[in-house]
């Protein structure tokens, strides 16, 4: 099922506290992409992906998109549905969403207007070979 | 005088989506 609004106001609400990995803490509206890579440096067992959105359609699910990235080195194909005010961190532009309006309007985060070729920051397990 | 309120925080993780390919048989 996808991830549905319930889930996301309080972290991604403008002025939620966020602590990095070095534990110091952050507003999320003023994160960088470098507080996601040092983070990602510094804990054990994760890793920052690239993760190209190469598609955005309608999801089957009303009020839902479907977004298609190709992650990190390998290029694997990978779909999720959110719902279109769910922010993504995108490499030196910040918090972008399909839907900017309603991102300010449910978050009041200051967004970007995701499109294809955006590439964003995700996470995924480090490989232990 | 403000009272001392408690502060929800969150994690770096929590903000970004973890997209891991299924792996391959």
């Amino acid at each position: 099922p996808p991830i549905t609004s319930s889930h996301l106001p309080s972290h991604f609400m403008k002025g939620a506290i966020i602590q990095l990995a070095t534990g110091e803490l952050k507003r999320v509206e003023d994160l960088q992409t470098q507080d996601f890579v040092r983070s990602a440096e510094v804990s054990g067992g994760l890793k920052i992906d690239s993760s190209t959105v190469v598609d955005i359609q309608e999801s089957q699910w009303p009020g839902f998109v479907m977004l298609h990235f190709v992650v990190g080195e390998q290029q694997s194909k990978v779909s999720i549905e959110v719902p279109p005010e769910h922010p993504f961190f995108v490499y030196g532009q910040g918090w972008s969403s399909c839907s900017p309006g309603r991102t300010a309007q449910l978050f009041s985060l200051p967004c970007h207007r995701l499109q294809v070729g955006d590439v964003c920051i995700s996470i995924s397990l480090q490989s232990l070979n | 005088n403000v009272e001392p309120r408690s502060v929800a925080v969150f994690p770096w993780h929590s903000l970004v989506p973890f997209l891991a390919p299924s792996q391959p048989d």
